[in-house]
This record gives structure tokens, sequence and C-alpha cells, in this order.
């Protein structure tokens, strides 16, 4: 089943990253 | 994806699921021009009702087999409804794939990845947890979309890897997917669901 | 998050945006236990009513904030906007994110994942085209939250990447895309925007 889910729903193994990186870019923009 | 069957438990729609040959043949008939001619993003799942409408997106399917209640009746709640399901597919999902899935032997273990996964998964039942200790469903009274969406975000969670140990400081989090899940609806497509008592480590 | 704010433009819904100190500072004001108390999650966006309703997550900000026409005024319709809302977020913005993140220096550039995610890029143009062949906007005949979502997805491919070479076969998505710009509710939100004459290279 769960290998149903790997093939059905993207799954972004890599949000974490974007996510930190965007969030640091912000804070470097926003914080000066 | 559970989550249009469990909504359809709701409603009492008729769902015809072609997922195994001869109906289906992954990878085929989804790229096959007479699918792709309904849809095009070749992904499943994806819906045909008897009336012709086609809609694909594992959420958009189970909001249009679902009932009023299960979507939300008021602008807040349908908003609150939302709200979950979105952080079910943003938050939830990517560690819990991450944790999970070398488990079972479907992608490579990541010793780092899956410790960083791990605290996400800390951090989300946080929140689950201290939401949860007011109400007992995520929006409202009764079940709704919301649920649905985060127990089946949870689901492979509880079963492959939240042990005793690492689930005791979330009790509301458990007793709330607990309650859920013998939900006859959900019992319906899920059946017995055994919470796990030693976290599996990865399948080498 | 630009989402809410084009959508509160068709709403007239006044929004008061706190972003920037001293009403908000980033990483700090979001970390309180003040902000924590009504927004668990501790992410922005997060939305408060003046009623002291508060909801996260983008979508859902966006969906709060909108009119019946924007949410999809029948199940068919309403389900469809879902559909496309969750395809910006799951097959648009990972690859648009690793694409043009390196362009603007967020985050390193890597050869391999940028060219698999231009060939994501181009696979989702082109369903998009293919639907935009025979629709003015996503669903309906009116702007919706599809529209709304999936042009705030594609704003930094078309601002940074997308120059004229590689969107040239996806003439039905520019246009619809400039078409959504020049509306008075974005345009408000999202100023005059430049089509990508160069394609941006990673910034070293």
């Amino acid at each position: 089943m769960a290998a149903d889910a790997f093939k059905h729903d993207r799954i972004w193994f890599e949000k974490y990253k974007y996510d930190d990186a965007e969030r640091r870019y912000y804070e470097r923009m926003v914080n000066g | 994806s559970f989550k249009p069957l469990i909504a359809a438990q709701y409603s009492g729609a008729r769902l015809r699921v072609a997922s195994t040959p001869p109906h289906f043949h992954f990878g085929v008939t989804n790229k096959s021009p007479e699918f792709l001619r309904k849809f095009p993003v070749g992904k499943v799942p994806a819906f045909e009702g008897d009336d012709g409408f086609c809609v694909f997106e594992s959420n958009a399917i189970a909001y249009y087999v679902s009932t009023p209640e299960l979507r939300g009746e008021t602008p807040e709640a349908a908003a609150a409804i939302l709200q979950w399901v979105n952080f079910a597919d943003s938050d939830i999902v990517p560690p819990a794939s991450t944790w999970v899935f070398p488990t079972l032997g479907i992608i490579h273990y990541n010793k780092q990845a899956t410790e960083f996964a791990k605290e996400e998964v800390r951090r989300v039942l946080g929140v689950l947890d201290s939401h949860l200790r007011s109400q007992t469903f995520l929006v409202g009274e009764r079940v709704s979309l919301a649920d649905i969406a985060v127990v089946c975000a949870l689901l492979w969670l509880y079963k492959q890897v939240l042990d005793p140990a690492f689930r005791g400081p979330f009790g509301n989090v458990t007793r709330w997917f607990v309650t859920c899940l013998h939900q006859p609806q959900f019992r319906a497509v899920l059946g017995d669901v055994t919470l796990c008592q030693r976290m599996a480590q990865f399948d080498a």
C-alpha cells in the first residue's frame, strides 16, 4: 500500500531543504 | 489512495476501483491515449463519473465524492478543513515518507534525512496534540475531510515506526487517530490497523 | 504569499499585512508564544480575522478571503479548482523551486536536479497548454482560485527562466498567463510583470 502511495502521490522528499533555504533567504532579506 | 474511498463511505457514492490488471496496468493504462485524453497529467488516482465528469488529484476526488458535512458547511469550517488537508500534504507526507519508505524497502536509507524527518514528525505530532487537546475531531464536532487526510498521512507512521515510546508524549493524537480508525467508514477501507509496537528499522 | 492578496482583491476583503518590522519580525514574531497560541505551526502566512478566526496555510487563507465564484459554485467546479490548486503545489512548485532558486542564490546549483526540473516544467506546461487550448481560464469561464494558484506557482518561472525559446511551444499557457496578469486584481498585487527574455543561469 505504501508503495502505491509512493507511485501515486508525488512526494517532494527535498521539500525541507527548499523550505529551509527559502526561510534563510527571506530572513536575510527582511532582517537585512 | 484511501482518501476518496473513505469519503465515499460517508456519502454512499459507489466507486468502482480499477487498480489491477486486466482493468488497469500501472504505467501502461495511465499513459494510454484514451486515458491521457481524459486525464492529461497521466497520474493516478483519477476519477471518472457516470456522467463523464473527470477529475484527478486525490484531494479533489475525495472532495467530489464527499458530503457537505465532510467538506465544511461554513466558510470558516471549509477553510479550516483545507488548512489541515494542506498541512497533511506539505508537513506530514514528506517526512513520513522519508522515515517510513526505507523501512519498507521502497527507497534507500539516508541516516541524516531520516533523523531530520523524525524531528519533523515530532514537531507535527506536537502541533496536532495541542490542537486535539480541546477537540474530538480536527474541525468541528464530527469527522471531516481534514480527519480523513491527516489519518491517511499518519497511517504508515503509526503502523511502522511510531512505537509506544515515540508516540507517548502525543496521547491526544493517538486517541484521535484510534477513534477515527474505529469509525465504520474508516474501518471499511483501512481494515484492522495495528499500532506499531517496535519501531521498524530500514530494510537493508 | 500572493494568493490570499489576489483573492482579496476580488472579494474586497481588506487585509492588513504585517510582514516587516516593527509589526512583524520574521523568525521572531512567528516563534513568539502569543503567535504560537493562535498558529501552533509557527509558520507564515497566517491570517487572523477581526472576529478572531485564525487560519494558516496560504490556500486555506486564500479560500477564506475569496468569493463563492472564486471557490467554485458547484461540486464539479469546486473539485476542478481543488485539482488545479493541488496540481500547482505537487507538480509545479517542486520543479519550479529546483530550477529558479539557484538563479536567485537561494540554494546551491545542482546540474542534474536542474536538468530534471526543466523536463518536469516542460511536462507541466504541456499539460496546461493542451487544457488551455479550449479554455480561457482553468475552470469555467471566469478567474477562480485555480488560476490564482497556478499563476503564482508559475510566476518566478516566467520572470526568471522561461525565455521565448523555452516557452515557444506553450503559447496557450503564455496567453492565459498574460491575460491573468492583466486582470486589475492580479496587477494590483503583482504589479507589472516582465516575461523573461534571457534564461537566468545560477548565481554562483
